[in-house]
């Protein structure tokens, strides 16, 4: 999630559609967005409602390089998108970038046809009588058919091409831009689709009524690959079969280029009229990145898991299903679909059972693993030392370990610094010196690290020592140096730089792990030698000092931990 | 043959450029501490953020990585 957790105060999440691609007929652009909604609302209590004016929560466009926001894009490829997190004005919405070629992903197959007469393609915007137009109009003509301008200035050279509106006609128009209407009759046969019958160049046509003879209208049905919305560097679409150094191509091809971009030539020979253009490949899939942007728009940042929708990487999948990971990043923000909220993070009650308790009747202590009690002496001051093996909080109350001995510091009346301690008398299985512990309240478990084995005791049977592996934590680990409970049964484990998320229920590390210290902790050490939560604070130790770290991830104190923690004079 | 308009920008420029851009190098703590990030720790996070081997180098895989289209949200919370 983002900074402060950021979402929206409301369930009913509104969305304004501002502009539209020139990629894709509208109604894809509309359902393709839709669907990229519906993802999200599958798995919470969530809903999408789409405004067509006014100011909705989720504000859609498509722009170019710089689009009204500080952030501009880049040209075709490298970015795709971007969205803001939840909030007011700007927050909340997405913004695409129309340098790239959308699609549905599959490729050029269902792209919409725009031509002029000679079949060029629509080039948005143009003008026309002084306005700019983006997509196709019905302006100055009677029939109300939409049209384009294959030019910026459509008076200029009066190239103009008919937009057919309804994506099924993928097919060019005829002379006067008429959808082909199948089927069609011609020489007393029917035709369900573009024929190249009776014509001696190749070309696919279609009749636009059902009877050839009688209007003699007919038009250019395009290739499929002609479809592709290929486009030279002036703007004609490919024309198949070209040549190109002495071999015939009847599609696009790479052949040529270093960087495997697809090409084609517009005329039957590349070479003499150097006429090419690029054939847009599968193209992005408008769906996927709508989905990944909704994300964020919703409160989600990116996920480090290849497969997870909120990865930042585009990669095209057919069958497209939402990973654990952003399932658990929506939930943990707007709670499922049905059912309860999941439990929000448990405050950090006191356990009563932290200490051996003497009836307490679980599983026998194994007779391998306790060592002879620490002689402890009295007289040791725990104000007399500069740094401690770990502190943690057991039963609400802070423990000071070092070297075989702890102290705690009581609250209530007789608060106050109490002990030391011997380690070995309260917790025999337990060696001298403790990287670090923490108690599962929930569970009634106290989880004792040191070195690269691990103990965990309810009352007073203890089962350990075990590896730290076991809990799926790499062999590089030496130590682990700092906990810090996260609430819903989740654990950071500290070590280095690093810092790893234990699921304590199913004792193994999450997923995504390890991340740096400092990249989500930022402006403590990223050494600290002891890391715990204490108070709703947490504090990363090194040498006498502390870090103090507020519920906002803000360092809001740094201090001695003799004087501030030990209330040492 | 006439081929893209490759930016002569060198592998180092553009790496320098992406990792700024999505947030790896100066990382505004929520501390408002500001502070600047060396190239090679950076790399290891962006290598890190994207489940790659984190060398630290801008080897191959790292700048092809960084070649492939994506979203524009930087990946280290910077984004305001």
């Amino acid at each position: 999630t983002f900074e402060g957790d950021l979402k929206w105060d409301h369930q009913e999440v509104t969305y304004r559609i501002l502009s539209y691609t020139p990629d894709m007929a509208t109604s894809l652009v509309d359902d393709a967005f839709a669907r990229a909604f519906k993802v999200w609302s599958d798995v919470t209590p969530l809903t999408f409602n789409r405004l067509f004016d006014g100011t909705a929560d989720i504000m859609i466009s498509f722009g170019k390089i710089d689009h009204g926001d500080p952030y501009p894009f880049d040209g075709k490829d490298g970015l795709l998108a971007h969205a803001y997190p939840p909030g007011e004005g700007v927050q909340g919405d997405a913004h695409f970038d129309d340098d790239e070629y959308w699609t549905l992903g599959e490729g050029p197959a269902v792209k919409t046809l725009y031509g002029n007469a000679d079949g060029a393609m629509c080039h948005f915007p143009f003008t026309f009588e002084g306005k700019s137009y983006t997509t196709c109009t019905s302006d100055g003509r009677s029939d109300d058919l939409p049209w384009c301008s294959t030019t910026a200035d459509y008076g200029r050279d009066n190239k103009f091409g008919f937009c057919p509106s309804e994506l099924l006609y993928t097919f060019g128009g005829n002379a006067d831009g008429e959808k082909c209407v199948f089927p069609f009759v011609f020489l007393d046969k029917e035709y369900d689709s573009c024929t190249t019958e009776g014509r001696d160049d190749g070309y696919r046509w279609c009749a636009t009524t059902s009877n050839f003879d009688t209007d003699v209208k007919y038009g250019f049905c395009p290739s499929r690959e002609t479809a592709v919305i290929g486009g030279n560097s002036e703007g004609e679409s490919c024309h198949f079969p070209f040549v190109f150094l002495g071999k015939e191509y009847d599609s696009c091809t790479s052949e040529g280029r270093g960087d495997g971009k697809l090409w084609c030539g517009t005329t039957d020979s590349y070479d003499d009229d150097k006429k090419w253009g690029f054939c847009p490949d599968q193209g992005y899939s408008l769906f996927l990145v709508a989905a990944h942007e909704f994300g964020h728009a919703l409160g989600l940042e990116h996920s480090n898991i290849r497969e997870a929708l909120m990865y930042p990487m585009y990669s095209f999948v057919e069958d497209f299903s939402l990973h654990e990971d952003d399932i658990e990043g929506i939930q943990y923000l707007y709670g499922r679909k049905d059912g309860p909220d999941p439990t929000p993070p448990q405050p950090n009650t006191p356990s009563t059972t932290a200490y051996p308790d003497p009836d307490d009747t679980d599983k026998p202590t194994d007779p391998t693993t306790t060592t002879t009690a620490t002689p402890v002496d009295p007289t040791k001051d725990a104000c007399k030392m500069n740094k401690f093996d770990t502190i943690t909080v057991i039963n609400g109350e802070l423990h000071f370990f070092n070297d075989g001995l702890y102290w705690r510091m009581s609250s209530g009346r007789d608060g106050g610094l109490k002990g030391p301690f011997s380690i070995s008398e309260t917790w025999p299985a337990l060696p001298a010196v403790i990287d670090s512990a923490f108690e599962n309240t929930l569970a009634r478990k106290l989880y004792f690290f040191s070195g690269t084995r691990f103990w965990v005791y309810t009352g007073k049977s203890v089962l350990g020592p075990r590896s730290i592996e076991k809990l799926g934590l790499p062999n590089t680990v030496q130590k682990v140096e700092g906990a810090l409970q996260r609430g819903k049964g989740k654990v950071l484990l500290f070590s280095g730089e690093n810092y790893w998320r234990l699921d304590v229920k199913a004792q193994k590390i999450d997923k995504g792990y390890p991340r740096y210290t400092d990249a989500v902790f930022g402006g403590v050490p990223n050494d600290a030698h002891d890391v715990f939560q204490y108070n709703g604070h947490m504090y990363f130790c090194r040498d006498r000092f502390y870090w103090r770290m507020n519920s906002r991830r803000q360092v809001d104190r740094v201090g001695y931990v003799k004087y501030d923690l030990l209330q040492c004079t | 043959f006439p081929g893209d308009i490759i930016k002569n920008m060198t592998d180092s420029e553009l790496a320098e450029g992406y990792l700024k851009k999505f947030g790896y190098m100066d990382t505004l703590t929520r501390s408002g501490f500001q502070s600047m990030v060396s190239t090679s720790k950076a790399l290891k996070r962006m290598q890190r953020q994207m489940g790659m081997e984190e060398t630290g180098e801008l080897d191959k895989s790292t700048l092809e990585a960084m070649k492939r289209p994506r979203c524009g949200v930087p990946d280290v919370a910077n984004y305001r």
